[in-house]
């Protein structure tokens, strides 16, 4: 029985033993903040304190971009930074912060053009950002995702939180339709979804959270990586998927896997918090994850995991705990009543292709 | 005049409070994304060292090689620069791709040289932030060399209420 996500809970449910912890050299993850939140390193000393005595890990983080104000922690920033280091354990983090920004900056913008012009950076990054996609324009859209390759193309892992509002949706009037997200339903990244425990207060198996961003872009179309696990989904729930005015199945659907995403505690302003729940926890903990993957590559002399997704999909779901039960939120209307995509065997556009099962995952991707 | 993001809204969510106009002479820092080189042959490359079956899995580029292919070309940096400095904007920083310029400018300058930009401040929760309420527009010359302007419309991302999950939908 237990109280609510910890890291000792995480590990034990996604099979990380006390020696898979990663070993410092030359590999390194991490974080980035976009909220004009800060993350306090005494909040991290402290959490360490308080859930870190079952394997080891770092207490503070090598390195901040950015600049790291002085005002109150921030909940999101500390549960990135916390929970990264947790699974990723034992490697050196970095956080992008940009509270000093100027007026007229736009956060994500700027870490983008950072990425550009940082020779040196971590081999895996955990953004929990997001947008309507109807709200951005296509010049804009398209031009990030030419950044996201160019960080690709580097061996660089861009990991983004697929958002908490289920498939979202667009009141229209008389019809409504899903909001796909962006960047999560980028082609050019990974989207992490959120799964629950099936009984919240056990170790159990898991099912989707209701509040897991999914769905199809209305922008992107489908690369081809996903094309035969979207075809088998959507042959698989034909009879009960929503009306198809709702949605658009030419487009790239997301999200790619994902973890647990409810009820998390984290330390914030030195106050343990619990119940914490959202997208942006089950982000960097597959990221922790595939950052020991890239220390036990990089150990081999084997090249970092670079953009996972063609990879990913090849693995067909081997090596990830299929989630095939629960849907997530949407349209609050009488088609759909609020419910959007279920989970279903193998592939589906709430939880991708499951959560990480650690050793499984290292032996598929260490070869 | 072309409008590079014709299809951006530029609606200010109501949880911004707008405060006025900037002052003409307050400075901005504005960000110029020029148009790419050979972007097809990066998401080629992408999806070759990406794929486990491909021989090239795993080769990835250096930032410099990444670079020397996607640098814009001569003739749009010198297009986009010339637009700039005949607007007096010299005050530019690059990076190592070559592929965005920020520059600081003062507010009417720069609603001249983007034209139908009009520059407010807005205030949420303690942070202000300077956005244009209007679409923005550039001269024809110049629209074909940038891919966007970044710094007038979208704002930063409000956070997830994340310590009170949102009321279990009924279906979910």
């Amino acid at each position: 029985v237990h109280l609510g996500v910890t890291p000792a809970i995480l590990r034990a449910r996604y099979n990380l033993t006390a020696s898979d912890v990663g070993s410092t050299q030359n590999n390194s993850q991490a974080v980035a903040q976009f909220l004009e939140q800060y993350y306090h390193p005494a909040d991290l000393a402290e959490f360490m304190n308080m859930f870190g005595g079952t394997f080891q890990h770092l207490s503070q983080v090598d390195r901040v971009v950015g600049t790291q104000g002085t005002g109150k922690a921030g909940l999101e920033a500390s549960l990135d930074v916390e929970y990264i280091m947790s699974t990723g354990a034992n490697i050196p983090t970095w956080v992008f912060t940009n509270p000093g920004r100027h007026e007229t900056q736009e956060p994500f913008l700027q870490w983008m053009v950072l990425l550009s012009n940082m020779s040196d950076l971590p081999w895996v990054h955990t953004i929990s950002y997001g947008d309507d996609e109807d709200s951005l324009s296509t010049a804009y859209m398209m031009r990030i995702n030419t950044e996201f390759m160019k960080a690709g193309v580097r061996g660089i892992s861009l990991l983004f939180a697929s958002g908490d509002s289920g498939a979202g949706c667009k009141h229209m009037g008389k019809q409504n339709s899903f909001r796909p997200s962006f960047p999560a339903s980028s082609p050019y990244v990974t989207t992490v979804g959120g799964t629950s425990f099936k009984n919240p207060f056990k170790v159990t198996y898991e099912v989707t959270d209701y509040i897991s961003g999914g769905g199809f872009s209305n922008v992107f179309g489908m690369p081809d990586y996903q094309a035969s696990a979207v075809k088998g989904y959507l042959k698989t729930v034909e009879a009960t998927l929503p009306p198809p005015s709702y949605f658009n199945t030419s487009g790239r659907a997301y999200p790619d896997m994902a973890a647990l995403s409810d009820n998390y505690w984290v330390v914030s302003n030195r106050v343990p918090i619990p119940w914490v729940s959202g997208t942006s926890a089950s982000t960097p903990v597959v990221g922790g994850m595939l950052s020991l993957i890239n220390g036990r590559r990089l150990q081999r002399s084997l090249p970092t995991l670079g953009f996972l997704n063609p990879r990913l999909y090849k693995l067909k779901g081997q090596a990830l705990f299929d989630v095939t039960e629960g849907c997530h939120e949407s349209c609050l209307d009488e088609q759909v009543q609020g419910k959007g995509f279920c989970a279903a065997p193998s592939w589906d556009p709430v939880t991708g292709w499951g959560t990480p099962n650690y050793p499984e995952l290292l032996a598929a991707l260490l070869d | 005049s072309g409008y590079l993001e014709y299809d951006q809204d530029v609606l200010i969510p109501q949880d911004w409070t707008r405060v006025g106009r900037v002052d003409p002479t307050e400075e901005l820092e504005l960000t110029f994304a020029l148009k790419q080189q050979n972007v097809h042959l990066l998401e080629e490359k992408l999806k070759l060292v990406s794929d486990p079956d491909s021989a090239q899995y795993g080769k990835h580029l250096s930032l410099e090689e990444v670079a020397s292919l996607v640098r814009p070309s001569e003739l749009t940096q010198k297009v986009v620069r010339h637009w700039l400095h005949s607007h007096g904007i010299t005050n530019c920083l690059t990076v190592r791709t070559q592929d965005f310029l920020q520059c600081k400018m003062t507010a009417e300058i720069a609603e001249t040289l983007l034209p139908g930009s009009r520059f407010h401040r807005y205030v949420r929760d303690g942070h202000s932030i300077v956005r244009s309420s209007a679409p923005y527009s550039v001269y024809d010359d110049v629209h074909q060399h940038l891919d966007f302007v970044g710094g007038l419309h979208r704002l930063p991302p409000k956070g997830q209420d994340l310590s009170k999950k949102p009321q279990q939908s009924q279906a979910g």
